[in-house]
């Protein structure tokens, strides 16, 4: 496509247009994207991150990344869409032209393009990262038990063939290590959203431990009102609350290692669907999955601008 | 290329702790070759299982013999796949 215009957000890309589109959508508009490398996977492919920002040094921030696990297509799918969204309502829709004013928006659309690019070429169904290590034939560890946060306990498995294998240790995954890295070097992120799918949930911290999150009731006012705003548009229906409590104990995930970190308005989502298509959602749904999310996310980042910490 | 050829996806619910045990020891064998969608969880929660063509008739036999009922998600997973790769297709050309 020439421009963002004419690009089809209503089906699935390639690694190669997603990123041919990053730039297109910097070029467009330099003076509102740039795009960050923020490292590279375990097979040598750049690590980009979109930035959007009216300007101001370090501002606080908000980061949203999409397809850690790479077969969950309808997030890198919206990944795409948010990015064209904020362009396109940075001035002309109040509640982001706010929130623009005060914070800077981090947007990492493939954050796992190793198993990305697998899942287009080799198996539609991978899900991990494709590093390799020695002893084992399996390849691939779990980029969402790979997190130093009760690495290696419960809800994660040892065993290098497992889909939810955690790694020898813990960040060993460059595609982790990069966000960590880049999340303690900018020092001032206060909120943090890692978008999956399938299943309809909004998520909170722990997912290692049944201690409580010490905001856990304020996450569950603001799930509430995300999900509320969510379902308004298309009627789809979430479900909410911690990560632990709703689906399963999980351990060395993203958002307790952020939470840890001291960014309190940290959560994931499991978008579309319930289980009609799973991780092999129709495209047309690409969009409407895009457009009731983003108004869940805008909840999320309104009470972040609101509520300065 | 991994294909999906007679790849089912099934969607069991567990109603009882020996059910959900039955099916948490589906997770070890993996011989099966099984990937779970989504995990066990407990009661009353979906489990999806995307079973492999040459495992789908022990999967059901070993359901079926502990009474664990259990629906077919996605009947034909290579259908879907086939599809979604025709519609990128499609959409190239269109562009």
């Amino acid at each position: 496509p020439l421009s963002t215009n004419t690009f089809d957000y209503t089906t699935y890309h390639s690694l190669d247009e997603i990123y041919a589109f990053m730039d297109l959508l910097v070029a467009e508009n330099p003076n509102l994207v740039s795009k960050l490398e923020i490292g590279q996977s375990t097979e040598n492919r750049p690590l980009y991150v979109l930035k959007f920002s009216k300007g101001g040094t370090n501002r606080p921030a908000i980061w949203i990344d999409t397809g850690i696990h790479s077969r969950e297509w309808v997030t890198q799918a919206s990944g795409v869409w948010f990015a064209k969204k904020i362009v396109q309502d940075h001035e002309n829709d109040e509640g982001l032209a706010s929130i623009l004013d005060k914070m800077d928006i981090f947007l990492e659309i493939v954050t796992n393009p190793d198993g990305f690019v697998f899942t287009q070429t080799q198996n539609r169904m991978w899900r991990k990262t494709r590093s390799k290590r020695s002893g084992s034939l399996c390849i691939g560890v779990d980029p969402n038990r790979n997190w130093d946060a009760g690495f290696g306990g419960p809800g994660a498995s040892g065993n290098p063939c497992s889909e939810t294998y955690h790694g020898p240790y813990a960040n060993s995954e460059p595609e982790v290590k990069a966000i960590v890295d880049f999340v303690k070097s900018h020092g001032n992120i206060k909120a943090f959203i890692s978008i999956h799918s399938y299943s309809q949930l909004l998520l909170y911290p722990y997912g290692y431990t049944r201690t409580p999150v010490p905001d856990q009731k304020e996450l569950h006012e603001i799930s509430e009102k995300a999900v509320a705003a969510l379902s308004s548009l298309y009627g789809t229906s979430y479900k909410y609350g911690s990560i632990i409590t709703t689906i399963y104990q999980a351990s060395g995930g993203t958002i307790d290692w952020t939470y840890n970190q001291g960014i309190k308005y940290s959560f994931t989502f499991e978008l579309r669907d319930t289980g009609r298509y799973g991780f092999l959602l129709p495209a047309k749904q690409i969009v409407p999955t895009a457009q009731e999310t983003w108004l869940a996310l805008q909840v999320i980042m309104q009470h972040a601008r609101d509520h300065p910490y | 290329t991994e294909t999906f050829v007679g790849h089912q996806v099934l969607r069991i619910v567990p109603t009882t702790d020996e059910e959900l045990q039955k099916v948490e020891e589906l997770q070890n064998l993996e011989e099966l070759q099984l990937d779970f969608w989504l995990a066990p969880r407990g009661l009353g929660h979906p489990v999806d299982v995307h079973v492999p063509f040459p495992s789908l008739q022990p999967v059901k036999a070993h359901l079926e013999a502990n009474g664990i009922s259990y629906s077919i998600m996605i009947q034909d997973v290579q259908a879907l796949v086939d599809h979604e790769q025709t519609e990128m297709l499609r959409s190239r050309r269109q562009l």
